[in-house]
């Protein structure tokens, strides 16, 4: 309960969230898009939280029924994981979302 | 040394080899796009094998320069990672390559 309510904090308070893992080519390439469109995300490195970081995994999959890493946010909603953000992007479906948002 | 010749028997008794871990999209990517091209690869899956899959990643370091996964040698040459694959398969370089050495 605790750990739900810091996600939904961390989602709410930062534009983009990127739950992620340093050693993950997909959540390496979702974090290179946002800032080759001029988006500073907000990333979570789950490998690096030990414990806490299974736990927030777990947490966000009953939250979004998302397992997987990376697990991205934008304006507090969930959006998916690499190739939902990559499809959205092509389909000039992000760019829309974060102007909408005044993030970019 | 025993992991060192282990490593050099696998690739020189199967085609396609593939060093991988069941959990990364990269390796999955690697592994269908033989699949698709009619191509069964060997896969040898680092995350399944406790203590020996780390240190096998480390002796296929030693031995290609690569400490990622997915590790991929094809006739028992070391093809690289996951990108290397598929921009070979892209230079139609990948195909050519494995009628070379009547794998397909
Ligand atoms: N299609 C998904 C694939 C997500 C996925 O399979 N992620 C892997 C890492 S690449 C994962 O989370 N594996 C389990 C884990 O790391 O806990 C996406 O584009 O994000
Ligand atoms: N560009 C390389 C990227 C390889 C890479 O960074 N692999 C990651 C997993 S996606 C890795 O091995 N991380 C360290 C580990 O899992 O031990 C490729 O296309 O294969
Ligand atoms: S761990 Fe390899 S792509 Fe995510």
């Amino acid at each position: 309960a605790r750990m739900e309510e810091s996600v939904k904090k961390t989602v709410s308070e930062h534009p983009v969230v990127i739950y992620s893992k340093t050693w993950c080519s997909y959540s390496s390439e979702v974090k290179s898009l946002f800032k080759r469109i001029g988006v500073e995300p907000h990333v979570i490195e789950l490998d690096q939280l030990g414990a806490q970081g299974t736990q927030l995994q777990r947490v966000l999959e009953m939250l979004t029924g998302q397992s997987t890493v990376p697990n991205v946010f934008i304006g507090g909603k969930h959006i998916g994981g690499c190739s939902d953000t990559i499809k959205l992007h092509q389909d000039g479906e992000l760019k829309k979302l974060l102007s909408e948002l005044n993030i970019t």
